[in-house]
């Protein structure tokens, strides 16, 4: 199973809208993919379609409760779409940075939460808060892989260096590399400041940037109200194509499972 | 003083781009602004041109300092234009949480600092993080009035019911009430899902939305990489107008001071 988390401590840069969408896509190539959403927001639970409260357990009972193993994950996921599963969140998450405080390995929870579905899925794609606490360290270590999406401007690009800065540091912690890499997001091709951003990410990360695009498209914000992912709902859009693209371009780099 | 906070645990919905901008225009009609920058990513003071490292004091060393009172909040204010100050902030700030965990009073410690300086001002426009956590606890603790940015989509809308909880909570604990108006944000008029929006909004929130209404403008992301207000960068811009509207609702609002 390969796991990818999709960080970034600054808000609103299309961390969820990735999540949703390159999972789906990805099922949509016959890959079985599990989402963990890990924002006590819930964002990726509610973009999937699953109102408040229509789910009994979440990725908090068994984050807390992996001391006890009575929970398992089988008894928390929620079947989506074929090949596509979720573990949901709610707001109670947000009640796990004080509960886990001074737990000890309490980064890796959410890595032996996981260790007992790596047979089930090919893929597992993790929303992350935006913040690095103690939930987007779970995440750090709990993946192999990590996607940073960079929306255009100072303000995206500005909390960069600090983020690489982080990953190294787990890095060295986890004895590994986490293969990282930045996606481009709400991408305007009709504005400078898009050139120039994209130029900017290019100086500092070489190449560790998707050659895919995500450009901005109003059927990705749509397709959320309808709680379903682009490509269910504008299956010929823009955003629909990209994150098809993103998809594609995911399955052919050469990572180790 | 008129001590305003901007607050959404929704990442990237314009809360630093309202607070930079709404001060900027509230200094051009004469009024003294100081803005406090609460957030440890630093995008007040990044958007007002202050680089990395630019500055010796921060928020951080107020908050944590405030108990010997060696420091005042004169030694740490940087004038940025003629009526307007900031008070700036930097990484450090992410460790207030952890450092503040136990402490009596802890939500007051800015209350605190600006009791010192509200002679000065006219108003005190304080930025937040995307979370709700012991720095926008002290945010909601020193202001008068909030105002919730809000961008179009269901993912901002969702969070607002939990958000305004929240407050009524610290109106019930302060016994006062916080005047709080909601902003619409990146309004694309061009859009289905903005008007739906805006209606979905005022259904939650009855009146307690500002009539002016902040429309998508790039000039407002390019004014950041130039670290000047939109009015000093691009004064004829939609995002000017739009800014100066709203300043001049705030200041025809009838609040106690
Ligand atoms: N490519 C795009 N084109 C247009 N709108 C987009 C695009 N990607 C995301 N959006 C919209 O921008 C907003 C922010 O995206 P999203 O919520 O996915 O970001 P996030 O990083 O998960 O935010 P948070 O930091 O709050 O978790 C949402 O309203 C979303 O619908
Ligand atoms: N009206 C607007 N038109 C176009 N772009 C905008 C507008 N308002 C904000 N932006 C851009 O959208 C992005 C998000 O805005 P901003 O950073 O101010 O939000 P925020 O709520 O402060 O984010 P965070 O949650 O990370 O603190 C930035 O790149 C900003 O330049
Ligand atoms: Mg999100
Ligand atoms: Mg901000």
């Amino acid at each position: 199973m390969r796991t990818i988390a999709v960080i970034n401590q600054k808000g609103g840069c299309g961390k969820t809208t990735t999540v949703i969408n390159l999972a789906a896509c990805l099922a949509r190539k016959n890959k079985k993919v599990l989402v963990v959403d890990m924002d006590p927001q819930a964002h990726a639970t509610l973009g999937l379609g699953l109102g408040l409260g229509g789910y009994e357990y979440t990725v908090y009972d068994l984050l807390l409760d992996s001391g006890r193993k009575e929970l398992q994950p089988g008894d928390v996921v929620i079947e989506i779409s074929r090949g596509l599963d979720l573990i949901p969140s709610d707001v109670m998450l947000s009640a796990a940075e004080p509960a886990l405080l001074g737990r000890d390995h309490r980064e890796y929870l959410l890595a032996d939460v996981l260790k007992s579905v790596e047979q089930r899925y090919d893929f597992c794609i993790i929303d992350c808060p935006p913040n690095i606490g103690i939930l987007t360290f779970n995440a750090l270590f709990a993946c192999s892989e990590a996607i940073i999406p960079l929306e255009t401007g100072l303000f995206a690009i500005h909390g960069l260096a600090k983020l690489m800065e982080t990953i190294e540091i787990v890095n060295a912690k986890r004895n590994l590399t986490i293969t990282t890499n930045a996606l481009l997001t709400m991408f305007d091709r009709r504005t400078r400041i898009a050139y120039e951003s994209l130029h900017e990410v290019q100086k500092h990360l070489g190449g560790q940037v998707f050659t895919a695009v995500i450009n901005f498209n109003v059927r990705l914000k749509e397709a959320v109200s309808h709680g379903r992912p682009v490509i269910d709902y504008a299956p010929d859009s823009i955003g629909a194509r990209d994150y098809l693209d993103l998809a594609a371009e995911v399955l052919k780099m050469k990572v180790k499972k």
